[in-house]
């Protein structure tokens, strides 16, 4: 039996909204330490990966393993009927077919029930070992998303380059070029607008602006986010929620 | 010319 109650729907429809463009049918693992989904997008290209940990709910019961095969679209179409401040709780029984979604307006006392059909999703699971990066960046999410949505105007690949002070990226098409660059930054009194390098080595890399812009829909979850870098690797960017997380990993371009 | 990779070179699907 799966009992899972958030404070308010306005978290789990963020966390939706954030991957519901990348993947669209996906297996929510329950299990007692919380909610994972592992899901590849239909080209291969960019992996999300949730944690929700149990303590990213108010209360959470999951006594065995449950399996919940989710189309993303319809379960966007259901979380639209609650409020953002209504709780949301997800039930479920051991073997479902279905997952009853419970919008609680406490204040007037409303209660509206929504029973989503689940469905058989057949799925690869990518083993993800512990990579070691050359370099990691953690800079404000608005940054990134805002460098993703400019440069993708101009080209169709972003260039991200890493040396020890600056984090440098470059669109180059048929209109013209663009690069944005970004110097490390301490804000003590707003730490998620600090702009921070590690380096091991330096890094230059290409990725798809298609599958960026899809990436930095993560952005509304976390005002600050990490980018993790190496060479010929598929990079990591992290959006931290209060206990998990949500994760794309996506592969790189390269010269042919 | 730039070429995209895929996931599936990097990681090994079970």
């Amino acid at each position: 039996m799966l009992e899972a109650k958030f404070e308010q729907a306005a978290f789990f429809k963020k966390i939706i909204d954030a991957f519901k463009d990348t993947v669209h049918l996906c297996n929510f693992n329950c299990s007692p330490s919380g909610i994972t989904v592992q899901a590849v997008d239909d080209s291969r290209v960019l992996l999300v990966s949730l944690l929700i940990g149990e303590d990213s709910f108010t209360s959470y019961r999951c006594d065995h393993n449950i399996t919940l095969g989710v189309d993303l679209t319809a379960l966007a179409k259901v979380l639209k009927c609650g409020n953002n401040d209504d709780t949301l709780s997800l039930v479920a029984e051991d073997t479902p077919e279905s997952v009853l979604i419970v919008f609680e307006d406490t204040q007037k006392d409303r209660i509206s029930e929504y029973s989503l059909k689940l469905i058989d999703i057949e799925s690869d699971f990518l083993d993800i070992d512990d990579i070691e990066y050359d370099s990691v960046v953690n800079l404000p999410s608005s940054d990134f998303q805002k460098v993703a949505r400019d440069l993708s105007q101009l080209s169709d690949s972003l260039a991200i380059v890493v040396t020890k002070d600056t984090i440098k990226f470059e669109a180059n098409g048929d209109i013209g070029t663009g690069s944005v660059i970004l110097k490390p930054f301490t804000d003590l009194e707003n730490p998620q607008n600090t702009v921070k390098v590690e380096l091991n080595k330096p890094v230059l890399l290409s990725f798809g602006l298609k599958y960026l812009l899809d990436v930095v829909k993560g952005s509304s979850l976390a005002p600050a986010m990490s980018v993790k870098l190496s060479e010929k690797t598929p990079a990591l960017f992290e959006y931290k929620l209060p206990s998990g997380y949500l994760r794309f990993y996506l592969a790189p371009k390269f010269e042919e | 010319k730039n070429k995209q990779s895929l996931l599936t070179t990097f990681f090994s699907a079970t």
